[in-house]
């Protein structure tokens, strides 16, 4: 899994027999270039590279301490590259022991983001997962909008046998608060509220959203993010968390070449938890977060 | 003297980081600071404004040396001899390829032209009735097929249809795909063949769309496109939004791809023809 960044940066240690000042910059210099190259936000790269050189300094001028010539184990290269995955896996934060709060007798799931990331799609692979769990779920069609957004949930409720709830002529906050008395009428035990995408920056749609968590209460507020985000992701991701206070994010298009590095921004930036990963378009294309695998696809 | 080069210094590290931000890739940025740093060591560059000048110069030829093979559509299509003029729209899922097709009709219609768009995505949930909306409100016909229908018929039979009805242009949805799923990329190689059965030499145009928020796999994603399909334009969307598409940067200097359109918003007027200058002004605000 060692890309070209990381291995460069190994090379620039090649037969040095410890980490030096001039050898852990060139190595620093690779890492830098591949995590950009990853999507990772300027300044996450900037701080997440101090917090590397700092270790791998320390320790260099920890082994020089040994008077009695014991140097580390680990060859340089092999040493370095352990501090950038440790740091890396930290910051990425632990397996969520979830990932999913539930509540009785319903558990409400909000489920937001921009235009097109995978919401309508990701609802339907919720819906699937908890039907495993044994849940009875509720799929809610709040995205007014799109044209025929309505009309898709409905498709994926039916390919799932959960049942979807729409209604004309309600505005979705509205909309939101009577599916929640449906699904308790129903017997359901978990409902989804599938919103329309929007920017971070629409004031008016962003206080719909405020309005529909007011009414709702959602136990689990989920922003959707697309893997192959740029640098900008992070200040949407802000606005998002300032604003409605996310429980957690799902990375939705794994199952391409996108390195994800909007991830671990997102992450630092917000300090919430990555929740699950989606892996394809397919109903049974998600599964719970874990750490390892994310960090070194962004590392390469 | 090393009071001059400390202001060059921080002068650099904020016109890259401009760069960075927007997405225009850092080895592109990298690459461009090293030219910079050059040109200001030999003394051609006198001052911050001279640097700054300079890297405004360099982005904007880098758009601008493709857009001379682009031309104005409207003007494509009114003065083509092989009616109709096919644009084949591709793209990985979410994009905005289907609303931009139906802006795209719109804008077509409204300049007095008849458009046939075809539902080529005959895989995703109510996609078919997603276009059919669009098709509405901007007055054009589509022709789409069962669900689960080969792809290639349906843009094929769109195309048909079109010359059988003496219609100016065809405008093909094709399905999200990710570039990396190698049945995917297979299938929509067929797509552009069959449109070449249907009429000689089509599609006139292929445009990848691509998501103004995206980072550098944008650049992935024109490199596969382009190999397989051969793009003659880049649409890119959702440039309403705060993220600066800085991607399409690289790919004119990669693989000298012209925009043709961005996309500004979600409804039928929002799309607007691709202006380098203005671009690259809203870049370095
Ligand atoms: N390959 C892949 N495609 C995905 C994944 N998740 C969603 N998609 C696709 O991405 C596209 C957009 O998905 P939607 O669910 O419509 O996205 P959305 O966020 O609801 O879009 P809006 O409601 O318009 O904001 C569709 O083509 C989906 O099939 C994923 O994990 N992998
Ligand atoms: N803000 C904004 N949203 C846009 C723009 N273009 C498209 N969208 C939105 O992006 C979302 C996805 O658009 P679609 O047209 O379904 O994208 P697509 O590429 O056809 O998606 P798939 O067919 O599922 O791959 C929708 O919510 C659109 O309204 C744009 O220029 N600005
Ligand atoms: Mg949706
Ligand atoms: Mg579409």
């Amino acid at each position: 899994i060692v890309s070209k960044g990381f291995k460069n940066a190994k090379e620039a240690l090649t037969g040095r027999t410890e980490l030096s000042e001039e050898n852990i910059a060139q190595a620093v210099r690779e890492i830098r270039v591949s995590l950009l190259e990853a999507d990772v936000e300027v300044g996450v790269v900037k701080r997440f590279i101090d917090r590397v050189k700092e270790r791998a300094i320390g320790e260099v001028v920890q082994t020089s301490l040994k008077k009695d010539g014991k140097k580390i184990k680990a060859s340089p290269g092999e040493h370095f590259t352990r501090i950038c995955y440790e740091e890396l896996e930290n910051l990425m934060g632990k397996e969520e022991p979830g990932p999913i709060r539930y509540r009785k007798p319903i558990t409400v799931i909000m489920m937001v983001g921009l235009q097109g990331v995978g919401k309508t799609t990701t609802c339907g692979k919720l819906a699937h997962y908890l039907l495993q769990k044994k849940r009875k779920p509720m799929l809610v069609a709040a995205d007014i909008y799109r044209p025929a957004a309505v009309k898709q949930l409905q498709i994926l409720g039916e390919k799932l046998g959960v049942s979807v709830f729409a209604k004309d002529g309600l505005s979705p906050p509205d909309l939101c608060k009577l599916a929640i008395i449906e699904a308790k009428k129903k017997k359901c035990d978990v409902v989804i509220l599938d919103t329309a995408g929007r920017l971070a920056i629409d004031d008016a749609l962003m206080t719909e959203l405020e309005d529909i968590k007011a009414g709702t209460k959602p136990d689990n507020l989920f922003l959707v993010c697309d893997a192959m985000a740029g640098q900008d992701t992070v200040n949407t991701a802000a606005i998002f968390n300032s604003r409605l206070s996310i429980d957690g994010f799902i990375m939705t298009k794994l199952d391409g070449d996108a390195r994800g590095g909007a991830a671990l921004s997102i992450r630092e930036v917000t300090g919430k938890p990555i929740k699950f990963l989606g892996l394809g378009e397919d109903m049974g294309k998600l599964e719970a977060f874990r750490p390892q695998g994310l960090a070194s696809r962004i590392l390469g | 003297f090393s009071r001059a080069t400390e202001i060059d210094a921080g002068v650099l590290d904020a016109l890259e980081e401009i760069l960075l931000t927007a997405d225009v890739g850092v080895r592109l940025s990298m690459r461009w600071m090293d030219d910079l740093r050059g040109r200001l060591s030999r003394g051609e560059l006198k001052n911050a404004e001279d640097v700054r000048a300079a890297l405004r110069a360099l982005v904007l030829a880098t758009l601008e040396a493709p857009q001379s093979q682009a031309m104005d559509v409207e003007h494509l299509i009114k003065s083509t001899f092989t009616k109709p003029y096919v644009i084949m729209f591709v793209g990985v899922n979410g994009v905005g390829k289907t609303t931009t097709i139906g802006k795209m009709a719109s804008k077509l219609t409204k300049a007095g032209l008849q458009v046939v768009v075809g539902a080529g995505d005959t895989f995703r949930a109510a996609a078919a009735e997603q276009l059919a909306i669009w098709a509405e409100r901007s007055g054009s016909v589509m022709i789409r097929g069962e669900e689960g229908t080969d792809p290639a018929s349906v843009i094929f039979n769109a195309i048909s249809h079109a010359r059988t009805i003496g219609a100016d242009v065809v405008l093909a949805d094709t399905a999200g795909r990710l570039h990396t799923k190698t049945e995917l990329m297979d299938e929509i190689r067929k797509v552009k063949k069959a449109a070449g059965k249907a009429r000689d030499n089509a599609p006139d145009e292929v445009w990848l769309v691509v998501d103004g928020t995206t980072g550098q796999n944008a650049l992935l994603q024109a490199k596969e496109f382009h190999d397989v399909l051969a793009l003659s334009g880049i649409v890119l969307t959702k440039l309403d939004g705060t993220a600066k598409g800085g991607v399409v940067i690289a790919i004119a200097d990669a693989l000298n791809i012209p925009v043709r359109y961005v996309g500004v918003g979600e409804t039928v007027d929002d799309l607007k023809p691709f202006v380098p200058k203005a671009f690259v002004a809203a870049l370095f605000e």
